[in-house]
């Protein structure tokens, strides 16, 4: 463990919880992609099917469980208790477009060629694109409300900051794993043109709103 | 492959 890699998980626990109090303070998930939480939810069940299996450290136990729990919670609340509020017109990336290929390129590229080992692959490939089907809806509305891009924010300097930590343990630990840093650079390089956007207009103030 | 999979990370 390392400060790079705990602030990024910390950026991923405070972009998980944005998104829980904005849905749940404006009884509304306008604006967000329902698929993106979808695929994440998919993503934290095939990676953490190893939480009885392999042990690391409580730490990792419990954000596991947070991750899942909120995961799982903030489908709830998009598809069964604020249904109604649910933007699905645009909504409308195919998701077999990403979890296909992810099967796929997990059957093939993989560390080992074992259950848990697949499955672990499929969510670091899965949760590389999860992030398109909201970025999709924010491109298709041309615009995002401030509290949506400060979650996308969140969730891009988790991955930027993941990168770092990869950086780091490959010079101080000799560790490095070819697959989560390559997937890992495909997520973070997905939220450039996002960052660009929130540094230029979010943070002066401005709505985020795409050029027409 | 060097140093391979211990998934330590989350």
């Amino acid at each position: 463990m390392n400060v790079f890699r705990l602030s990024g998980d910390v950026a991923h626990l405070i972009a998980i919880i944005i998104l829980l109090l904005k849905i749940w303070t404006s009884r509304s998930c306008a604006g967000i992609s329902g698929k993106s939480q979808i695929l994440f939810a998919v993503t934290f069940v095939a990676r953490y099917l190893d939480l009885f299996t392999n042990y690391v450290s409580i730490y990792n136990s419990v954000m596991k469980i947070v991750y899942l729990l909120a995961s799982f919670g903030t489908v709830y609340l998009m598809y069964m208790k604020f249904k109604a509020t649910y933007d699905h017109n645009h909504d409308t990336f195919r998701l077999e477009f990403l979890i296909l290929p992810a099967i796929a390129l997990s059957l093939i590229i993989n560390h080992d060629f074992a259950v848990i080992e697949v499955f672990w692959t499929f969510s670091i490939y899965l949760e590389s694109v999860a992030i398109l089907p909201q970025l999709f809806m924010v491109s298709k509305t041309g615009e995002a409300e401030s509290i949506t891009s400060h979650y996308l924010f969140a969730l891009g300097s988790y991955r930027a900051l993941y990168i770092v930590n990869w950086i780091y343990r490959y010079y101080m630990e000799g560790f490095y794993d070819m697959i989560a840093t390559l997937a890992g650079i495909v997520q973070t390089v997905l939220y450039c043109d996002f960052f660009y956007l929130y540094i230029t207009k979010v943070l002066k103030g401005k709505k985020l709103q795409l050029p027409a | 492959i060097l140093k391979s999979f211990s998934h330590d990370e989350l």
